[in-house]
């Protein structure tokens, strides 16, 4: 049976890491 | 005769000021030193420098980035308070003066260049996610962390979830079981997943002497 659920997050610091606020690639960008 | 280029003193003193060759730019007095001390070369540092110039301008051109325009360069907008960009502020804020100078600035560029010891972007993701400095971090800290990230997100999830995401991430992580995570069991942590610091390498950085080519003009050195 084809497991269709969403993606399991490992962990806490793995959705942490999503926060747009901890990419600083914006300093290079105009 | 005397008198007269007596008045012209202060025009000829500023005129020299100006032209003074030995005033070097304001904290790039010693780009070779910063080139030893960081991953980058003497060019990478002058280039940054120029990346440095367009940001500490951006509000008050003082030479020097305040929270203000260290957020205004990151996001473009002013953001409101944010738990994470203060966070990294002081991380770069090393003098913890409330301002950076060039000098920080480029040191904790460093740590975010492919070329950067992987210890180096250990380290500081542990010292970014211990808000309370403590040398560890707690289940409260990361409670805290993952409900800002879902609120800047706009995203929502019940309580119980989220405590149930913590509780995964500490029974994977605090594996001597005392209820925080140390830098020991960060490293062990990120070492088994790596993605937990892909936000500490920049790719931009490799390239920095082609996107912020006008350097050349200033160099003061052949970096070679």
């Amino acid at each position: 049976q084809r497991n269709s659920g969403p993606p399991i997050l490992i962990n806490a610091f793995q959705l942490i890491g999503m926060s747009s606020c901890l990419d600083l690639s914006g300093f290079f960008e105009k | 005769m005397l008198q007269c280029l007596e008045g012209f003193k202060p025009l000829f003193a500023s005129i020299l000021r100006c032209c003074d060759l030995n005033n070097q730019p304001r904290g790039l007095e010693d780009p070779e030193l910063l080139a030893r001390e960081t991953v980058f070369s003497v060019s990478e540092i002058e280039a940054l420098y120029e990346l440095f110039k367009r940001i500490s301008s951006a509000v008050i051109d003082d030479g020097l980035i305040n929270k203000e325009e260290f957020q205004l360069a990151l996001f473009k907008i002013n953001k409101k308070e944010s738990l994470f960009v203060d966070r990294v502020f002081d991380l770069f804020d090393t003098k913890h003066s409330g301002i950076l100078g060039f000098e920080e600035f480029a040191r904790a560029l460093s740590v975010f260049h492919p070329n950067a010891l992987v210890d180096d972007k250990i380290e500081f993701s542990f010292q970014l996610y211990d808000l309370k400095q403590q040398g560890f971090i707690e289940r409260q800290e990361v409670k805290q962390m993952v409900v800002t990230t879902l609120a800047e997100s706009g995203m929502n999830l019940s309580d119980d979830v989220i405590e149930n995401i913590i509780n995964k991430t500490f029974e994977q992580a605090d594996t001597k079981h005392d209820g925080k995570i140390d830098k020991e069991e960060w490293k062990n942590l990120v070492l088994r997943h790596p993605s937990l610091l892909k936000n500490m390498t920049l790719q931009y950085l490799k390239d920095i002497t082609t996107t912020f080519p006008s350097f050349v003009f200033h160099s003061q050195v052949d970096d070679t």
